[in-house]
C-alpha cells in the first residue's frame, strides 16, 4: 500500500482498503485541518469513515457530502477522494474555499457503502446495495437510498428483496444508513447536504417521495440552475435540473428528503457523468474532469450555504 | 468474480407511459435479468439496461415486437470491465 498520497493515483480506481489506507495518510499527512471520524460499522463489520475538515471553533455550521452510497457507481468514490485533496490544496489560496472553511466545517464520507464497494472489486462489479442478509430472506443486500425514515415503503421504493430498489424490513434498518442518522442528528448543524451519485448528468433536489414542492422550491431551483451553470464552463458537460419526483422518478426513502425533512434546507443529490456512452463503466480517464466540474458546481453550492445563514 | 461475457447495455427510447410501462413489465417478466441502469423514468430520459447473453434474443424479441426502438450502448460489458481491470493493474505497477 502506499506510504504518502503524493504517489497516489487520483486518475484511477482504487480498491477499499487503497481508499482506506489513503485517508489515513491523507489525514497524518494535513492533521492541520483534517480528521477521520469513524462513525459506525457495517452489516459486515467494516469501518464507515468520514473526513471532517475543520479550522477551528466547535460546532460550526457544516456542509456533509457523501459518495458511494450505490456500490458500483465508482466514479463517485473517485471524486470525493479528488475533491478531498482540493479542499485541502486549495485552502489559503482559493478564498472562496477559504472563506467557507474559515466559517463552516466539511464533512465527507467517501464509502457510504463498504461492503457493497469490497463486493464490486471482489465479485460482483455491478452490485448496487449493501450486503445486508436476514433469516428467511432469499437475496441479500437493501438498496441504502431506499431506507431512509421519509417516505418509507412509498412508490419508487420496493418491497421485493431480490429488487435492486429494496428498501429493506424497516427505516434505517440498514448500519449504514443509521450511521449516518445519528452522525447528522447528533452534530445538529448540518446546513447543507449533497448525496453524489452517477450516472446521468442531474442535479436535483427534494422531493422525491413527492411531487409536491418544498417550501424554498425557488430558490433550489435558481441555486441548483446556478451550480450546473457554472459545472458546464468547466468542460461543457450539460446537466439537467430540477426536483428528483419531477426530473427523474419518484423515489421514496432518499437521503436527500430525509435530510430536507430534517432541517437541512439544502439538500441536493448529484449525477454524475456519463450522458450514455459507458454507463457505471467511466473510464478512469474521466475522473478527474468529471471532480473538476463536480467542485464548481459544489463551491457555489456552499456559498450559497454560507452567504444565508438559517 | 462474476463474469459479463456477451452481457449487452441497451439504450431504449420510450415514446409515451405505455412503453415505459412495457418496460416496467420487463423487470417482471425476467426478474433478476434485466438489470435497469438507468430505469424507466419518463419519456423524455433514456432507459439504459444491462441484459445478460443469455436473455438477449428474447429481450431484442420483446422490445421489436412492442416496437420499442433500441441502441446498444455497450456490445459487451465484460470487455470494458477486462480494460478498467487492466488499467487498475498499470496504475498500481
Amino acid at each position: 500500500l502506499e506510504r504518502s498520497t503524493a504517489s497516489f493515483s487520483y486518475s484511477s480506481y482504487h480498491t477499499l482498503e487503497e481508499i482506506y489506507s489513503w485517508i489515513d495518510n491523507f489525514v497524518t499527512e494535513h492533521s492541520d485541518i483534517v480528521s477521520k471520524i469513524d462513525i459506525g460499522k457495517s452489516f459486515e463489520n467494516r469501518s464507515i469513515l468520514v473526513l471532517k475538515f475543520s479550522t477551528g471553533g466547535s460546532q460550526r455550521p457544516a456542509i456533509w457530502i457523501d459518495t458511494g452510497i450505490h456500490s458500483r457507481e465508482w466514479i463517485t468514490h473517485a471524486t470525493g477522494i479528488w475533491t478531498a485533496m482540493k479542499i485541502v490544496s486549495a485552502y489559503g489560496k482559493d478564498h472562496v474555499l477559504t472563506d467557507i472553511l474559515k466559517a463552516m466545517d466539511i464533512f465527507i464520507e467517501l464509502v457510504t457503502n463498504p461492503d457493497g464497494f469490497a463486493f464490486t472489486h471482489s465479485m460482483n462489479r455491478l452490485w448496487r446495495k449493501n450486503k445486508s442478509s436476514r433469516p428467511g430472506i432469499f437475496c441479500i443486500g437493501v438498496d441504502l437510498n431506499r431506507n431512509w425514515k421519509i417516505g418509507f415503503g412509498g412508490n419508487g421504493s420496493n418491497k421485493n428483496p431480490c429488487s435492486e430498489t429494496y428498501r429493506g424490513p424497516s427505516p434505517q434498518s440498514e448500519p449504514e444508513v443509521a450511521a449516518i442518522v445519528d452522525f447528522i442528528t447528533g452534530h445538529g448543524n448540518i446546513k447543507a447536504l449533497i448525496s453524489i451519485h452517477s450516472y446521468s448528468q442531474m442535479l436535483m433536489y427534494p422531493y422525491g417521495h413527492s411531487l409536491a414542492p418544498v417550501s424554498n422550491q425557488e430558490e433550489l431551483y435558481n441555486l441548483a440552475k446556478d451550480a450546473v451553470d457554472a459545472l458546464y464552463k468547466v468542460h461543457g458537460m450539460e446537466y439537467i435540473f430540477g426536483s428528483i419526483s419531477n426530473t427523474l422518478y419518484v423515489a421514496s426513502g432518499i437521503t436527500v428528503d430525509w435530510a430536507y425533512d430534517n432541517g437541512i434546507k439544502y439538500a441536493f443529490s448529484f449525477e454524475l457523468r456519463d450522458t450514455g456512452r459507458y454507463g457505471f463503466l467511466l473510464p478512469a480517464s474521466q475522473i478527474i474532469p468529471t471532480a473538476q466540474e463536480m467542485w464548481i458546481a459544489i463551491q457555489v453550492i456552499m456559498t450559497h450555504t454560507l452567504n444565508h445563514p438559517y | 468474480q462474476m463474469n459479463f461475457t456477451g452481457d449487452q447495455v441497451l439504450r431504449v427510447l420510450a415514446k409515451d407511459e405505455k412503453q415505459l410501462s412495457l418496460l416496467r413489465d420487463l423487470e417482471a417478466l425476467k426478474p433478476q435479468k434485466v438489470d435497469f441502469w438507468r430505469g424507466p423514468a419518463r419519456p423524455s430520459l433514456p432507459v439504459d439496461m444491462r441484459v445478460p447473453f443469455s436473455e438477449l434474443n428474447d429481450v431484442k424479441a420483446y422490445l421489436k415486437s412492442h416496437g420499442l426502438a433500441y441502441s446498444v450502448m455497450i456490445k459487451d460489458v465484460q470487455v470494458l470491465l477486462d480494460e478498467e481491470r487492466e488499467t487498475m493493474a498499470k496504475s498500481r505497477r
